[in-house]
């Protein structure tokens, strides 16, 4: 690998970037997720995290362009160069150029440029990066059309970007899984953005000591199943228990959604959707394992909630029945997934309907045939369908402690 | 002086602009020599095919000048 004159790096770990304009090859959407999922790439293995601005001067700021586009090196038609990106500095500094003139794709064809993978590449170069000569590296300055499903790194191309920023505070060393390989539903169409709210991003949360998996007084902020595992949040940390790997994993919420921060209200999986819901004070946030949905986030009052409900305790879905419980203090709310309404009658006790739950619940877990209210440093097992509390567990009895 | 016809010229040129892009090579506007100017490019060949691991020859052969024609990133490979 190698690096700039001087080696440029940004000096700090909240890295900004916005998206100028968009190539009519794809679909804006896809240039979207291509773009996130390239910078995904680099903070899986750097402490960076990178936030999206809709508007103003960010640090990087990409865009497609055709010939002479306002800098020294114009872009040359169809073929040869491709893209290029300027090391980490002020103004021009870090910002990444595509060529228009090239046919853009999402595949891997030869019809056409993996737009992820050029990003990527050229992302390197935003960072401090300069090229590589380990053929088969991401900065080799050769465009490969590679396979970019569970696309990964180069330990050359890690071994550049750590010599520069270091390795993640916690790094996750695993994937989530690939989707199950059933019919993809159609994404959520985004909702209109009310003209006077700007989209904002979450503000990153203090980060407190990770408690021991065996700590006795553990508790958490939320839980969800994410594609057969299960993921537990406390502050930004997430400990991942998975059917794939023994041990249970260590990372942070910002390893997996780099522009999402800690401190989650609630969390609950529709798995028929492939899709993660997020709940932090007034808003909610759809992700598909990396890629975080356009549109969000959105407030929480777009799912029928109350205006004077500000933040929710926590969520679970049942996946037999497609009712999403949502509890909020001493009541619970249920909202049907198919219609994407809250049912009438709600809110409720939660008492009255789940059978020794008369505390409030900070995390619920949906997991076979049972719901898993958790409370402080205890869990309490519910028959999903009898909602009859079967027995109390210590919360970190997942961790095998 | 070696006569070059006319389709090695277009690659010679092609090949120049390659260099001059990606491998800091500066054409010498004041040489008499064309020869002087050869044996720079040549130097530069050499840098790019060490860097992409082809055979070292300095000579622009097919291998390299197909190596030259693949779609690339627009930064230079090495720089001043």
């Amino acid at each position: 690998y190698s690096t700039f004159p001087l080696s440029p790096k940004w000096n700090k770990e909240d890295v900004t970037y916005r998206i100028l304009n968009y190539t009519p090859d794809m679909l804006q959407e896809d240039v979207e997720e291509a773009i996130a999922k390239a910078f995904q790439l680099w903070s899986s293995v750097t402490p960076l995290r990178f936030i999206r601005l809709y508007s103003g001067e960010a640090d990087i700021m990409i865009s497609f362009a055709s010939g002479f586009h306002g800098d020294f090196y114009s872009f040359d038609g169809p073929g040869g160069t491709l893209a290029h990106a300027y090391h980490p500095g002020k103004g021009i500094g870090g910002d990444a150029h595509f060529d228009e003139d090239e046919n853009w794709t999402k595949f891997t064809t030869y019809s056409g440029f993996n737009l992820f993978l050029v990003a990527a590449h050229e992302l390197g170069h935003s960072l401090g990066l300069g090229h590589s000569n380990v053929f088969g590296a991401l900065m080799y300055p050769v465009y490969m059309g590679k396979d970019t499903r569970d696309y990964r790194l180069h330990q050359d191309d890690i071994d550049g970007i750590q010599s520069l920023y270091g390795p993640p505070k916690e790094s996750p060393t695993k994937a989530f899984p690939p989707q199950e390989p059933t019919e993809r539903t159609t994404t959520v169409a985004p909702s209109e953005m009310p003209p006077h709210e700007e989209p904002t991003e979450m503000t990153p949360t203090k980060l407190p000591a990770r408690p021991e998996d065996c700590d006795p007084h553990l508790t958490f902020d939320a839980i969800t199943t994410l594609r057969g595992e299960i993921l537990f949040f406390k502050d930004n940390y997430v400990w991942r228990k998975s059917p794939y790997f023994t041990d249970i994993e260590h990372d942070t919420i910002s390893s997996f959604w780099p522009s999402l921060a800690g401190g989650f209200d609630a969390a609950y999986e529709v798995d028929k959707k492939d899709q993660v819901m997020f709940f932090k004070d007034d808003q909610y946030w759809a992700v598909n394992g990396y890629n975080i949905q356009l549109g969000f986030p959105k407030p929480i009052q777009s799912l029928g909630f109350p205006r004077n409900v500000r933040k929710i305790d926590a969520a679970v879905h049942d996946q037999s029945t497609k009712k999403t419980y949502f509890f909020v203090g001493h009541r619970y709310w249920s909202f049907n997934e198919n219609t994407q309404s809250m049912e009438r009658g709600y809110p409720r006790k939660i008492a009255a309907d789940f059978h020794g739950i008369y505390h409030v619940v900070d995390a619920a877990l949906q997991k076979n045939g049972h719901f898993y209210f958790f409370h402080g440093s205890k869990q309490y097992e519910v028959d999903a369908k009898t909602k009859k509390l079967v027995r109390i567990m210590k919360s970190n009895s997942w961790f095998d402690c | 002086l070696p006569v070059i016809p006319e389709k090695e010229k277009e690659d010679m040129q092609f090949a120049q602009k390659y260099l001059e892009n990606f491998y800091d090579f500066k054409e010498e506007k004041s040489s008499l020599f064309k020869s002087k100017d050869l044996n720079l490019m040549s130097e530069k060949i050499r840098e790019m095919q060490s860097f992409f691991g082809l055979e070292v020859t300095g000579q622009l052969n097919s291998q390299t000048l197909n190596m030259m024609k693949q779609p690339r990133c627009g930064i230079p490979d090495v720089r001043s």
